[in-house]
């Protein structure tokens, strides 16, 4: 993960996700 | 006897339709002289502002931001040139003989030659050629999506996923949307099928396109920012 810093980064400052 | 009422599109799709996100533009830097280096750094800036709006754009797709942290990067890791690729020839069906790689940013075959970028445009102009064969264009709103959505779920057993059974239950979703897609097409019943098919020429673009990028970063003439390379490297 640490490789993929900005991706995992990315992902985890999530905007609320969509629950449908 | 009345005709059958359509089936309603599925709560994916729809939701797909709100949060497709705004387009984005190359901005070439004025300041750069004409040529490959600045037609590269062009392209390679376009990508990863992109590459940020396709995981964003990604955590939106419901049951996607539910699966762990790992398996959300592998998924992206292994379709973002897919999808990148993919959005480049929806906005080049209009033209002639052009990749439209952003609105403002449309190239045809002799300033691909003159600014390096012709493999390119080599290798993507078959896939526009097969799409407009398709008659994509009409559907382009909901098909686009619908594809983006596939490719971000590939076979799970071909890759690295922790969590299969969770990946499997997004990926059956996102096919019972692609079949409520073909419902909307009576006058074509196979059409989600002819779809998939341009999966594999797509997947063979996209890899010549991680090469050719992979080879301008192992030559180090072209700057490329930290996500884009990340995601390079992950290939």
């Amino acid at each position: 993960k640490e490789k993929h810093k900005i991706l995992h980064q990315l992902l985890q400052n999530s905007t609320s996700p969509v629950d449908l | 006897m009345a005709p059958p009422a359509k089936k309603p599109l599925t709560k994916i799709v729809s939701h797909l339709l709100v949060v497709e996100p705004e387009k984005i533009y190359a901005m070439p830097d004025p300041t750069m002289p004409d040529g490959d280096i600045k037609a590269l750094t062009t392209l390679c800036d376009l990508a990863d502002r992109e590459l940020v709006v396709i995981i964003g754009w990604a955590k939106h797709i419901p049951g996607f931001s539910t699966l762990s942290l790992a398996d959300q990067m592998s998924l992206l890791q292994s379709a973002w040139m897919e999808i990148l690729v993919l959005s480049i020839v929806f906005r080049s069906l209009p033209c002639e003989d052009e990749i439209v790689y952003a609105e403002d940013y449309v190239v045809d075959e002799e300033q691909a030659r003159v600014s390096g970028l012709l493999d390119l445009h080599v290798a993507i102009l078959p896939l526009v050629r097969r799409y407009k064969k398709l008659r994509m264009e009409k559907e382009e709103f909901l098909s686009n999506r619908l594809m983006k959505c596939s490719l971000l779920c590939p076979s799970p057993d071909s890759m690295h996923i922790e969590n299969i059974e969770a990946v499997q239950r997004l990926q059956d979703s996102l096919h019972e949307a692609l079949q409520d897609f073909e419902g909307q097409h009576p006058e074509d019943p196979r059409r989600a099928g002819k779809l998939l098919m341009t999966l594999p020429l797509l997947r063979q673009t996209a890899t010549k396109a991680v090469q050719h990028f992979y080879s301008i970063k192992m030559q180090g003439k072209v700057p490329m920012h930290k996500l884009f390379l990340e995601m390079l490297e992950a290939k």
